[in-house]
């Protein structure tokens, strides 16, 4: 007799952590840093607050040979988290305030969990909350574990204190089973990255070989993005169904215009039309066969591109960047319009850059540097769809030969959901949408560079005669 | 105000089916019948049945241009499904009969469950399955979706009819979205490599095109692989302090018999002896010192290797299978004793074979064949855990030039869990207990090879003089 069972989400994800990024004590490091600081940024930028983050990592003697008992503690001036949903923020895998329709790292509701838990089930003590939100006169400090089985939080002390400073942000700290020594140049390019790419950032790094301020360059905060409606390009019929028996007292005009972006009145007629119904028609009468034809020419329709209000591009912020780091004699550059996949707002910012300090890259690899939400993607790039879209462009075209040549590709991709291909956020899938929107502004900037090299060719040549 | 939510595994799944497998129509087909295939597989190895599996994939004409509605069908002769479990094993994510400790191509509670999901949100159709279990005097109709939000089954219709033919196993059949053109070679590959590795399968494949048939060429079953007990080396906290939960009442001397293979009477005396406590001593009463030495304990004690019998290597199948296909002038293969890694035993199988039909990799490719549990990967080898131990190895040590001559890897790694990378299983992660192992293996073999190509090599040298 087969045992039929249900386990939790935390059951599942402490079962297979590899899938979650845990795949070893060095990567468990990394992705452990990348969680926590992706969660204080996300809480710093959501209410233009001007981060100012603190990370701590201090490796005691203890341990088991090459890996160390590492004590961890990460400090930020953000929103905060309030004393009710603190249990759940870290002690609940699937829960979280990133489920909505607007541009932030986090999107799973799991990295924080997933990096208590691997401190937990390595060195069995909880992990230590301490947080205020924006104007509150309390301090919440909890001391708490993960029920694993139960996917519940298990908390082991709370005590409150008068938040004298007024202070507000969130500090975690706890100890896990790491190889620190062998992630720390990861973890140093990871943050290095981050702050070229967020000149408004400070952050402060301690570790047991010194301390390095990522310091703040810059004042000027780019907009928050607000949250939005769904693209119709693209929705399946799950989320149409969904949307329609949310809103059953709805007329089909009104639940087109209120659902959507880009369906003002003029849209939504004609798409009724094309439905042979009217625009009174109560919403929740619809049959099946209406919703799938509604999702077909949702499909095919030629609505006008997202709005980019609920995105935050990175912008020049980039060039700045790489012109600092590389000093490239060339830098082509250039910013997408919005586009969609699966209802989600995207764009598509990417860089070329010749020369300077770029060095030739070594035998049969690319130079690529790629981002995601302001996330650098330091693992894995092998597979992800910027370098397939790399190694898919015929190069001669444009008389570049990009394994030979000082030649850096720079990709960013900003959108209400980042299609990663792992829970570990390593790299992106390869989402024909994206594909095609990566293709298209590479070529862009390739045509740039290669005037630019047969300029370059052409003059030197004449020199020489 | 942040709005804090909480998601149901089902809705997690649905808003990330990049993550499981299902990142574009091309690749959504060779994951449904991945995932179907090896639940039919599952069920014929479970109880010994020589497995006969039938796949029809039929493309109906309708669709939105490159991408078209296809209907498919999968009937094995398996144990079936008991009909109060129905509902949930394909309505109910992270629910299974896979949860156990032996060796089995399912291990998350997802993959049937994320087909029909995929199906459901691209053409609103319900699934239909038919099961008997053994000895069953009933057959069990089903047509079911699931409920997304809350992750129940929502079935449609039940009916129950006279199993007159005493047949026993299961038929799932639904409709999705998808790009078989471009699928299609990648899933003949994984059904065609399947059925070298087992000789006893015998597979139907039917499609637009026509009709395949993976004949079974042998009876011989392998044995079945029996529940273990976890092998202590390597067993985190958490799942030490849940073991002891759960056997409370129990002595020390009982608990670490009762619950750890390769734990005998004299060795539970001296790891309780380095404990400084009693046999008798009741396991409740550890406190959590106590339990921390125990997991030290139980890292750093020269414990037996686990016991295979949770465990069916490939064995010969393997080389009658590559001596088949490739013909090679040489091959050497070697099968590692077991090894564990978190408690989990695990068996690595390699071959590396040279010349005959094996072709010369193309630019910086390298010919490598990869199984888990006896299930193909074709997907993403660059990132595997066997590809960094090939690319890692200094093979000029062998005198072997791995991107020059006519040479292909194989790797079989079969354990109670497979530490996957991705929810899809395209490839292995990083785990430094597997990498050893391999390491192992494909050196014992690389030191044969290079003393059968320097044999050669004299040879041809004397040939010539
Ligand atoms: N430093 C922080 N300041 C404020 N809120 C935080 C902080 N860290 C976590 N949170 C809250 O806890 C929730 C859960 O965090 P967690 O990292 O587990 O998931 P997430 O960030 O939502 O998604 P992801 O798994 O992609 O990181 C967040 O959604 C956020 O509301
Ligand atoms: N063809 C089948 N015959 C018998 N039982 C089946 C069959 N297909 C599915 N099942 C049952 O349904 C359960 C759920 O299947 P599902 O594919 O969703 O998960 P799994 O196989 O357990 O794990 P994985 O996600 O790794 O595939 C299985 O554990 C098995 O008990
Ligand atoms: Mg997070
Ligand atoms: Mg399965």
């Amino acid at each position: 007799m087969l045992k039929f069972e249900e386990i939790s989400p935390s059951e599942f994800f402490y079962r297979n952590k590899e899938i979650a990024g845990f795949e070893n004590p060095t990567k468990a490091c990394y992705t452990i840093v990348r969680e926590l600081v992706e969660n204080s940024l996300d809480a710093c930028e959501i209410c233009g607050i001007l981060p100012d983050i603190k990370v701590v990592i201090n490796e005691t003697g203890e341990g088991d040979g090459i890996n160390k008992i590492i004590k961890i503690k990460v400090k930020d001036n953000g929103i905060g988290i309030p004393k009710e949903n603190v249990p759940y923020a870290f002690g609940k895998v699937l829960y979280g305030s990133k489920f909505t329709l607007r541009q932030h790292r986090g999107i799973f509701g799991l990295g924080g969990k997933m990096a208590i838990l691997y401190g937990q089930i390595t060195t069995n003590n909880p992990v230590k909350i301490i947080t205020s939100t924006i104007g509150s006169k309390l301090l919440h400090f909890f001391v708490m574990q993960i029920d694993i089985l139960k996917n519940e939080p298990n908390i082991l002390r709370y005590e409150e204190f008068e938040n004298k400073e007024g202070w507000h942000g969130l500090i975690i700290e706890f100890t896990f089973l790491g190889n620190y020594y062998n992630s720390r140049k990861k973890i140093l390019e990871y943050l290095f990255q981050t702050s070229i790419l967020l000149p408004y950032m400070n952050l402060v790094f301690m570790d047991n070989y010194g301390m390095l301020v990522f310091k703040r360059k810059s004042s000027l905060l780019p907009k928050i993005p607000e949250e939005t409606l769904l693209h119709p390009k693209g929705i399946d019929l799950e989320m149409l169904k969904r949307l329609i028996s949310i809103n059953k007292k709805e007329t089909l005009k009104c639940f087109l215009v209120k659902n959507f972006q880009r369906i003002g009145n003029k849209i939504a007629e004609d798409i009724i039309k094309q439905l042979n119904l009217n625009p009174d028609f109560p919403v929740r009468k619809l049959k099946d066969e209406d919703i799938i034809k509604l999702y077909n020419i949702f499909k095919n329709y030629n609505f006008k591109k997202p709005s980019s209000k609920s995105l935050s591009p990175v912008g020049e912020n980039l060039i700045i960047g790489i012109k600092e780091i590389f000093k490239p004699e060339f830098i082509a550059f250039n910013t997408r319009k919005p586009s969609s996949y699966e209802g989600h707002p995207f764009i598509v910012e990417t860089a070329i850059a010749y020369g300077g300090n770029i060095p030739i890259p070594s035998d049969n690899e690319i130079n690529l540097f790629r981002f995601a939400n302001k996330i650098p993607l330091i693992y894995d790039s092998y597979n992800d769809v910027s370098m397939k879209v790399i190694k898919d462009i015929n190069w001669n075209l444009y008389k570049i030969d990009i394994y030979k040549e000082p030649i850096a590709f720079f990709v960013h991709i900003c959108s209400t959901k980042i299609p990663y291909k792992t829970l570990g956020k390593e790299y992106i899938a390869n989402v024909p949408e994206l594909y095609k929107e990566i293709e298209l502004s590479l070529r862009k900037n390739a045509r740039k560079l290669s005037a630019y090299l047969n300029k370059k060719r052409l003059y030197e040549y004449q020199k020489k005669r």
